[in-house]
């Protein structure tokens, strides 16, 4: 803000610096950490209807790969694929307030379609579309 | 193939599911389909036209999804003899559509074979299955014709197809002409009538729905039976089997009730 006093100037210098040093500090932490999780990405989870025993009503597909986002969040945010800018805000802030503050959530952040083709309790055929069924992408948000 | 992909997918699920797991995990994938529960059809012959109709669809629809566009696939699979009669409609509704429904014919009995004066034939479809929040953008009614050996090639039938107004006991039903043409006794494919205005008026009025009706002339203006235009009917096979099918563009968004 062009408004701020010199007092509140010298209030954000000092909380730039602390969170400088935090931020410095979670670094180390992370890098320094024996149990190196798994970054956020993409596993695959098929969704079989054959083994759900409805093949006698859904006539294709037999499943389809649902996947699912799975995986840290960690600091740096930037080495990760599809991390928004919103989401290397908030691991910031995570690492000045790690109480208070959650990481970012790994989520998908691309969803794609899909068709189900089945039949209703009148015998009449449905074939319908999906929208935002099956994972494209994974990201922090 | 079968060994590859259980590789692939059983990085996940390690083990079988307990049943009681698994009826979990049913109740969850139907709520993700929007179904209150799981559909028991009661004759479901894959092998019949509209569900093979549907799943040609389906393919259209998978194979070329990550394209601009899907075409209407205008020579279905199970036309193995001959080319398709019907024309080839705009592609834009099937496009939009979010969803696409084929419906049984429900008359069992065709009248042709009641002694009546003019030779006809009936269909009813059942749009009250239709899931609410849609709406129909297009709908059509499929015939097949077969090919007539004992016809001359060049004899010509008209055909017509009419929307029931009204029924009566003592007299023939009010109709309404939908479509009309000329046909060749040498033709042999799937015929398609436009009934987007038809479909629209019954799932509006569904007490209004009486069903179809299609009659059969000669050049001469006589009545035709429409078995002997080779027009298939109840008694014909599976695969040819008259059915109708609609378009729809959903008009709300599905929410998930909270259970």
């Amino acid at each position: 803000s062009a408004q701020g006093g010199g007092k509140q100037r010298h209030g954000n210098r000092y909380k730039t610096a602390k969170g400088q040093e935090a931020l410095r500090m979670a670094n180390i932490a992370e890098n320094s950490s024996g149990d190196q999780k798994q970054a956020c990405k993409k596993h695959e989870l098929y969704v079989s209807f054959r083994d759900l025993g409805w093949q006698d009503w859904i006539i294709a597909p037999e499943g389809y790969a649902a996947y699912y986002c799975m995986g840290e969040c960690a600091f740096p945010l930037n080495s990760y694929m599809n991390a928004t800018n919103h989401a290397i805000v908030q691991t910031l802030v995570h690492f000045i307030n790690p109480e208070t503050v959650p990481k970012p959530c790994c989520a998908p952040t691309q969803l794609h379609a899909i068709s189900v083709l089945y039949f209703d309790d009148s015998s009449n055929v449905i074939l319908k579309k999906y929208r935002n069924m099956v994972v494209r992408a994974c990201g922090c948000h | 193939n079968f060994t590859l992909d259980n590789e692939v997918h059983s990085s996940f699920i390690h083990r079988r599911l307990k049943s009681q797991e698994r009826r979990e995990m049913q109740r969850e994938i139907l709520s993700i389909l929007g179904l209150p529960h799981r559909p028991r059809p009661h004759h479901h012959g894959k092998h019949n036209a509209a569900p093979m109709f549907m799943l040609d669809l389906y393919n259209a629809m998978s194979t070329e999804a990550d394209e601009d566009g899907y075409s209407y696939p205008y020579k279905p699979v199970f036309t193995t003899q001959g080319p398709p009669i019907a024309s080839l409609q705009d592609n834009n509704f099937l496009n939009d559509a979010d969803m696409v429904m084929s419906f049984v014919n429900l008359v069992e009995h065709d009248k042709e074979f009641l002694p009546v004066r003019r030779h006809h034939r009936e269909f009813r479809f059942d749009l009250s299955q239709i899931p609410e929040g849609e709406a129909v953008t297009a709908a059509e009614f499929r015939i097949y014709k077969d090919f007539i050996q004992e016809r001359f090639d060049n004899e010509t039938f008209r055909i017509s197809v009419y929307q029931v107004l009204e029924e009566h006991s003592d007299r023939e039903s009010d109709l309404f002409l939908l479509d009309s043409r000329v046909i060749w006794a040498a033709e042999e494919g799937w015929l398609v009538f436009d009934i987007t205005a038809t479909s629209n008026h019954w799932v509006l009025n569904p007490g209004r729905n009486l069903g179809l009706q299609l009659a059969l002339e000669s050049v001469d203006g006589e009545s035709v039976n429409p078995r002997v235009a080779g027009l298939i009917g109840r008694n014909g096979p599976q695969s040819k089997q008259p059915f109708m099918v609609a378009f729809f563009k959903a008009t709300e968004v599905h929410i998930r009730s909270v259970r």
